[in-house]
């Protein structure tokens, strides 16, 4: 374990409590996006598969219950709370996310480092977990004003995987790791599709401003 | 896990 894997696990964490911190003190999920919250339940599950067969240490399976955990429980407040489900921006939120699950199923058939279960699927849930952000995106850029946990939420969540690359670089450095393209590369898309994200979140935060993205 | 691996993450 490294300083850049626990910022970026812990920077994960943070993401997650904002996303429930609001839902549950403001007992509302507009500007969340269901479909990007069941694409990290499909990534979480898919990824997480060695959960009882394989132990790394406390810390591991502990962060794996607790994000398997959380993104159930979200995906269960956003679709069952009395409450909370009539606040989600339902006919806003129209990504075809299936399209990304069935995208990422095809390229992690044909682009894996070994054909068997495990690693197929844990594959699968890199490249899901690259593209899970776009409803998401898509979602804000329609919404008119976006509010500061939602923008927070967002940011953090772009974050934790810039500080996953750095742990790569750090890994490849000093553990003489190989070089594993499908990790980098994925974690460079997910990255990139933050960025013009990162642009208007932190001009907005100089700024003093209300965070807006371009239609 | 195999060196190469990453399944030793999250």
């Amino acid at each position: 374990m490294n300083l850049f894997r626990l910022l970026g696990d812990m920077t994960h964490l943070l993401s997650i409590v904002v996303l429930l911190l609001k839902i549950r003190t403001v007992k509302s999920c507009a500007g969340i996006s269901l479909k990007t919250q069941e694409l990290y339940v499909i990534v979480f599950l898919t990824r997480y598969l060695d959960l009882f067969t394989k132990y790394y240490s406390v810390y591991n399976t502990a962060m794996k219950l607790v994000f398997l955990g959380t993104s159930i429980g979200i995906v269960w407040y956003m679709r069952y709370h009395k409450v909370v489900k009539q606040t989600y921006s339902k006919d806003e939120d129209t990504f075809k996310h299936y399209f990304l699950i069935l995208l990422s199923i095809i390229l992690a058939l044909l682009i894996h480092r070994a054909f068997d279960v495990i690693e197929v699927l844990w594959t699968f849930s890199l490249y899901l977990e690259a593209v899970a952000i776009l409803p998401q995106l898509v979602l804000l850029q329609k919404s008119r004003n976006i509010d500061t946990l939602t923008g927070d939420y967002v940011f953090l969540l772009g974050a934790y995987r810039a500080l996953y690359i750095l742990n790569w670089v750090y890994r490849f450095l000093m553990e003489n790791h190989k070089f594993r393209w499908i990790p980098w590369i994925s974690g460079l898309v997910q990255t990139a599709l933050y960025a013009d994200f990162f642009y208007y979140y932190i001009k907005s935060w100089k700024n003093r401003e209300k965070l807006k993205l371009p239609a | 896990p195999p060196k190469g691996s990453f399944h030793d993450e999250l």
